[in-house]
């Protein structure tokens, strides 16, 4: 009848979402993956990992990947890089350190997260000027 | 200062973008 319509918009929502899921993690709710770093057995929910990792989106896109409910990446990023950036992942907020950033490089460079690897060559770059 | 924490905003995009379905 072309009348006008209205949107609302929840501008928290996107972040909220994203808490939600960070709380369903640490509470091992729907977690349908265990990554092994290092030798150290995470907890994470598949969905949050592809849609952050082009490493993660190659390996569970695929049907192969559906049934795959344990991993290990052998050869792989260190627990102490990679774990700053699961909780990335659920956060949105990437901690970083001078001792820890060149950690967290080398698993983003691995996990394929492009930006976050170029935000790391950003703070080393910064921590190494006077 | 142990502890300190600075946070920097980055306003640019975060994750890669999962294509869209041809």
């Amino acid at each position: 009848d072309g009348a006008l319509g209205y949107v609302r918009e929840f501008t928290r929502h996107s972040s909220d979402v994203l808490g939600n899921l960070n709380e369903l993690r640490l509470r091992g709710i729907l977690t349908d993956v265990t990554l092994l770093v290092g030798g150290q057995p995470l907890r994470a929910h598949k969905a949050v990992l592809i849609a952050c990792s082009g490493f993660f989106y190659s390996i569970f896109r695929s049907r192969a990947g559906v049934g795959v409910d344990v991993l290990s990446l052998p050869g792989g990023p260190e627990a102490r890089g990679f774990a700053p950036l699961l909780d990335f992942m659920y956060t949105s907020r990437l901690r970083l350190s001078p001792a820890t950033a060149p950690a967290v490089l080398a698993a983003a460079t691995y996990l394929q997260m492009e930006h976050v690897v170029q935000a790391c060559h950003r703070f080393i770059q910064a921590s190494c000027e006077p | 200062q142990e502890g300190l924490v600075a946070t920097v905003k980055e306003a640019g995009r975060s994750i890669h973008e999962i294509p869209r379905e041809e």
